[in-house]
C-alpha cells in the first residue's frame, strides 16, 4: 500500500490488557496451524505498535516471545493447562511477528512469522552441567531408539499398527548410557499383532494421533527400551478465517471428519502397553 | 522563622511501556 504522510501509529503499554490479547489470539493462532513440535505458550510481549487501518478498524503490529511447552501439538490439552519446558530441559523459545487486525471488538491475525530456536548449550549448563542437551533428531541412535520403541510398543498393541509421525525431541544422556527421545505416532488400518510389511498400511481416515516417550539403555550384550505413548481423541477441527477472507481447510488434518461428541471425554488417554 | 529549604519533587519512576513483562523466564 502507498505510504500515507502523516498516518502515525498508536503507541500502546507492552502489558496493556489490549495488547495482551491480542498476543493471546496470535499465541492460538501458533497453537492452530504449526503441525509439528510443541504447543508454545507467552512469555514476553516485546514490541507493539497500533496502526489504523482504513476504511476502519485497527493493525497491532507485535513482537512477541513464546516459550515450548511439554504439550505435543496435538495434544487437545488447552496451553493454559501446558506445563512449561525447563531450562534444565533445555528450553526451546520462539521469536515471532504477528500483525494482527483488531475490528468490531474482533481480532484476525493477517501476518504471522516465527522462529524458534533452543536455549544455548551454556545457559543449560548453567543451570544444569550435567543435563542432557538436545541431540540432533537424525542421529544414529535417536533414529534406532525410535524405532526400536516404536517396534516394542506395536509388538504389545493388541490394536491398530501405530506409524512414526515425527521425532519431536531427543537426547543422549551419558550415565547410564541411554537415549531419551519423543515421538508421534498416528493409528493405521492394519492390526498390529497381523502386520506383515509396514508400508502397505495407510493412515485411517479419521487419524488418531499418539505420542511417546521412550528410553533404549545400552547394556552390556543388549539393550533395553521403556516406552509410553498417550494416545488423543480424533479431534473436530474447525475452519480457521484466513487473511483473505476466505476459509481455509482445517488446519490439522483435512480429512478430520469426525462430529463433536456429545460428551467431550477427558483431555487425553493414557492407552497402550507400557514395555 | 525557620523555613525548611524547598526540596525538588522526585520524578515518578519512569514507566517503559515495552519490553512488558516477563512471564516464565528470559532465555
Amino acid at each position: 500500500a502507498p505510504h500515507i504522510p502523516g498516518l502515525v501509529y498508536r503507541e500502546l503499554d507492552c502489558d496493556d490488557p489490549e495488547t495482551e490479547q491480542a498476543a493471546l489470539v496470535a499465541v492460538d493462532y501458533i497453537n492452530n496451524h504449526v503441525l509439528q513440535g510443541y504447543k508454545h505458550t507467552l512469555n514476553q510481549i516485546d514490541k507493539v505498535k497500533v496502526w489504523p487501518r482504513r476504511p476502519m478498524g485497527e493493525v497491532f503490529e507485535l513482537e512477541i516471545d513464546t516459550l515450548e511447552t511439554t504439550c505435543y501439538i496435538r495434544d487437545p490439552t488447552p496451553v493454559a493447562n501446558c506445563t512449561v519446558r525447563q531450562l534444565m530441559e533445555h528450553a526451546v523459545e520462539g521469536d515471532c511477528d504477528f500483525q494482527v487486525l483488531k475490528q468490531d471488538g474482533q481480532f484476525t491475525v493477517l501476518f504471522a512469522k516465527c522462529d524458534s530456536s533452543p536455549d544455548s548449550a551454556e545457559d543449560v549448563r548453567k543451570v544444569c552441567p550435567q543435563c542432557p542437551l538436545l541431540a540432533p533428531l537424525n542421529d544414529t541412535k535417536v533414529v534406532h531408539a525410535v524405532e526400536v520403541a516404536l517396534t516394542a510398543f506395536n509388538t504389545q498393541s493388541n490394536g491398530s499398527y501405530f506409524q512414526l509421525v515425527e521425532v519431536s525431541r531427543a537426547q543422549l544422556v551419558p550415565l547410564p548410557p541411554s537415549t531419551y527421545v519423543e515421538f508421534a505416532v498416528a493409528a493405521t488400518d492394519c492390526v498390529a499383532a497381523e502386520v506383515t510389511d509396514p508400508a502397505k498400511c495407510n493412515l485411517l481416515a479419521e487419524k488418531q494421533y499418539g505420542f511417546c516417550k521412550a528410553t533404549l539403555t545400552e547394556k552390556v550384550g543388549g539393550e533395553d527400551v521403556a516406552v509410553t505413548c498417550t494416545m488423543f481423541q480424533t479431534q473436530p477441527v474447525l475452519p480457521q478465517p484466513q487473511p483473505d477472507g476466505t476459509e481455509a481447510s482445517p488446519v490439522a488434518d483435512s480429512a478430520v471428519t469426525a462430529p463433536p461428541p456429545a460428551d467431550p471425554p477427558a483431555a487425553a488417554l493414557v492407552v497402550g502397553p507400557v514395555v | 522563622n525557620v523555613a525548611q529549604p524547598s526540596v525538588p519533587v522526585a520524578a515518578g519512576p519512569v514507566v517503559r511501556p515495552c519490553p512488558g513483562r516477563i512471564r516464565h523466564f528470559k532465555i
